[in-house]
């Protein structure tokens, strides 16, 4: 029974569609009110993919930059520390270097 | 009871869809409702633009990526060997 | 409202970008 209502179902779109495509051909300039349907839930589910396909990229960066963060914290803290222990006196930091650490802050 | 319910919610759907139709089916006739459909016409296009835009911006998103992780991968080499000399 | 969401995500990943471009730029500076 279940099976047969779905089908009837099925049809009665069916007709349906028919019937508007038949009264409202689509034409270059205008689509019929079903294509127009069928697009709009062509271009939701195309949003929600790419949505879905975003967001672990976005994500994925932020940890790439976070890591490239922290090593680079940890590189020049033993950069220090070998100036220390060998009394070589490396250039300080140019001010647009201080500038790019500030930012990357 | 969740295979009856998944049945439901098809059954429904279908329905839902009919309704849908059926409300559009006097569309075409009357004008101002023919403009409002070409003007959902026009936010299609505009839509479907702005989403090729978007695909692209992810493309590229995935490329800074990749550097970002040359860099990380660099940048982890390099203080291996300052921790060396250290 | 599928569209401002799409402009949204659409300026969002713009930004991303730019400031991932930026943060590449200043670590390449500092490695030197």
């Amino acid at each position: 029974m279940l099976q047969k209502a779905d089908s009837d179902l099925g049809y009665i779109q069916y007709r349906l569609e028919c019937e508007i495509k038949t009264n409202h051909p689509d034409s270059a300039v205008e689509k019929n009110p079903v294509t127009l349907l069928k697009e709009l839930s062509a271009i939701k589910s195309r949003y929600q993919t790419l949505y879905a396909h975003f967001k672990p990229i976005a994500s994925e960066q932020k940890e790439t930059k976070s890591r490239i963060y922290t090593t680079l914290n940890k590189t020049m803290a033993m950069i220090q520390e070998l100036q220390k222990h060998t009394d070589v006196e490396l250039s300080s930091l140019t001010e647009e270097e201080k500038t790019v650490t500030e930012q990357l802050k | 009871t969740s295979e009856l319910e998944r049945l439901c919610c098809h059954v429904n759907e279908k329905i839902g869809n009919i309704k849908k139709t059926l409300s559009l089916r006097k569309l075409g006739q009357e004008p101002t409702l023919k403009t409002v459909l070409n003007k959902i016409g026009d936010e299609i296009i505009i839509v479907n633009e702005l989403l090729n835009k978007l695909e692209l911006e992810i493309q590229y998103q995935e490329q800074t990526n990749s550097s970002l992780k040359e860099l990380c991968h660099s940048l982890e080499e390099d203080y291996k060997d300052v921790e060396h000399l250290n | 409202a599928l569209k401002d969401d799409v402009n949204i995500l659409l300026d969002k990943a713009r930004l991303e970008s730019q400031e991932s471009i930026g943060f590449i730029k200043a670590t390449k500076l500092l490695m030197k």
